[in-house]
């Protein structure tokens, strides 16, 4: 059930190269042609990102599950999985800048873990986990994840999109990504032909007018774009009132005029709590040393 | 051998019981799922069911659902529902009311409000053990991001990062602004 009818019918198999490019601030995102027969027999489509230093790729999901590999540099990502908790906790930099900052005013030592520290922490989040030169990382379908390139060259990553995945019960051979925030551009959006962009938002007009006839104005008189994030469409109040914050901070979510694209720079460097970035080597040698250190110990 | 297996599976199961809800909140509503880990032979279906009351102007948290598309039939009372797609465009913001349905497909974001009559739902998953991620509230997506990242993507202050992060206790079922203690009956 992988290929429709006749997709699989290959008299010649070619070397592909990507078909589109799609640059942001902090990045470039290649795509290759999903509607390429070699991608609808198999089922899967493939992009690749280049992160630049200090890049964040905004957080975003697809409904297929997804295979990355990192075919060069460093950095961290941050996965969001239901259910899971706030594992990493710590000082907000703000706050551990004030405390540094009063540390320094009172010219004397760090005060003690006991004192004044309770309540302190002002973050909390789940785990972030390394990425490094020849990792494959494993992406359930669904799950929204951000990525950070914390090194000193461009984080290269090639992910596969398993759209025949049974997970995946949207389009077959177009995936869909779902960002969290930003304003970027569909990935595969250009490439699905501009009769079908058309006829989806034919369908879109039919049935706002369909709501229109039955007396359902439509409130938010209907944004239409091929960019934008999944709070874009939310009414600005509703989403205000869903987060308990104001309108100004609730437009900031739907970030309408937001054009860094998909991958924005930081320009400070992400300071997060994350574990402690160890090679290969480095853990390959610290594993032996410990088996021959403690040796029949448990 | 069939009867030692589908003739004598169970069938049913009730989801409209307050005291079985899975997640209840005394100012917002309850939510009751069914799945094939309370209801097994719905492993061999892969469908499973929902069964929602929001209150009186009460929130759904706005979610996207990971792994099924959702077909929701008003029961009682009217919401409205917005629902978004993968472009961030508003493809459904309508009321909902009792006997009609909206099709929510898979990871479409949707937001549901209560009207002042409230707002009873059932719906339809299309896979077994389906599961929702919410963007707002404590379990939520944003909760899972550092401050940092908050405050870099949407371009805002960390202290407004953190309002956003922190500021909704609840987990899916939300109690409407400003309004104080309300039980219902």
């Amino acid at each position: 059930g992988r290929a429709r009818e006749n997709e699989c019918q290959i008299d010649r198999l070619t070397a592909l190269e990507p078909s589109n490019r799609i640059q942001a601030e902090g990045g470039l995102t290649e795509v290759w042609d999903c509607q390429d027969q070699q991608f609808r027999c198999s089922g899967v489509t493939v992009i690749r990102r280049t992160i630049e230093r200090n890049g964040l790729l905004l957080p975003s999901f697809t409904s297929g599950p997804e295979l990355i590999y990192i075919e060069q540099g460093n950095g961290i990502s941050g996965l969001m999985i239901p259910g899971c908790p706030e594992t990493f906790e710590s000082l907000s930099t703000q706050e551990a800048w004030r405390e540094g900052m009063e540390r320094g005013m009172r010219g004397g030592r760090f005060q003690g873990q006991g004192q004044g520290r309770q309540g302190r922490f002002q973050d909390q989040h789940q785990k972030i986990r390394h990425l490094r030169q020849g990792d494959i990382f494993a992406m359930p379908a669904g799950v929204a994840h951000w990525a950070y390139n914390n090194g000193d060259e461009p984080l290269v990553a090639v992910i596969l999109i398993d759209t025949s995945n049974h997970a995946n019960q949207l389009d077959k051979d177009v995936p869909r990504r779902f960002y969290l925030a930003g304003n970027p551009e569909q990935e595969h959006e250009q490439q699905q032909g501009r009769h079908h962009q058309r006829r989806e938002f034919q369908e879109q007009g039919q049935q706002q007018q369909h709501h229109q006839r039955r007396g359902g104005e439509s409130r938010r008189g209907g944004r239409q774009s091929d960019s934008g994030n999944v709070f874009s469409g939310f009414d600005t109040r509703t989403l205000a009132q869903s987060f308990g914050v104001s309108e100004e901070i609730a437009q900031r979510l739907q970030a309408e005029q937001d054009e860094r694209g998909n991958i924005v720079l930081v320009q400070e460097g992400l300071h997060v709590v994350k574990p402690p970035s160890r090679s290969y080597e480095e853990r390959e040698e610290r594993s032996r040393g410990s088996r021959s250190r403690y040796g029949s110990m448990n | 051998g069939l009867e030692e297996t589908i003739c004598s599976a169970r069938l049913s199961e009730n989801i409209d019981r307050p005291s079985e809800a899975d997640v209840y909140s005394p100012e917002a509503g309850r939510l009751t799922t069914l799945n094939s880990f309370n209801l097994p032979i719905l492993s061999f279906l892969r469908l499973s069911a929902e069964k929602g009351v929001l209150y009186r102007n009460a929130i759904m948290a706005p979610h996207y659902n990971l792994n099924a598309h959702s077909i929701i039939y008003g029961v009682r009372g009217r919401a409205r529902i917005q629902i978004v797609n993968a472009q961030g465009n508003s493809v459904f913001d309508d009321e909902l009311r009792q006997g009609q349905i909206v099709v929510v497909p898979q990871n479409f974001a949707v937001i549901k409000q209560a009207t002042k009559e409230g707002f009873e739902w059932v719906s339809f998953k299309t896979c077994e053990n389906a599961l929702f991620q919410t963007l707002a509230g404590r379990t939520s997506a944003i909760r899972a991001m550092p401050v940092e990242v908050i405050s870099n993507i949407y371009q805002i202050s960390r202290e407004q990062a953190h309002r956003l992060k922190f500021s909704r206790s609840e987990t899916t079922l939300f109690r409407p602004e400003n309004q104080g203690y309300q039980r219902r009956e």
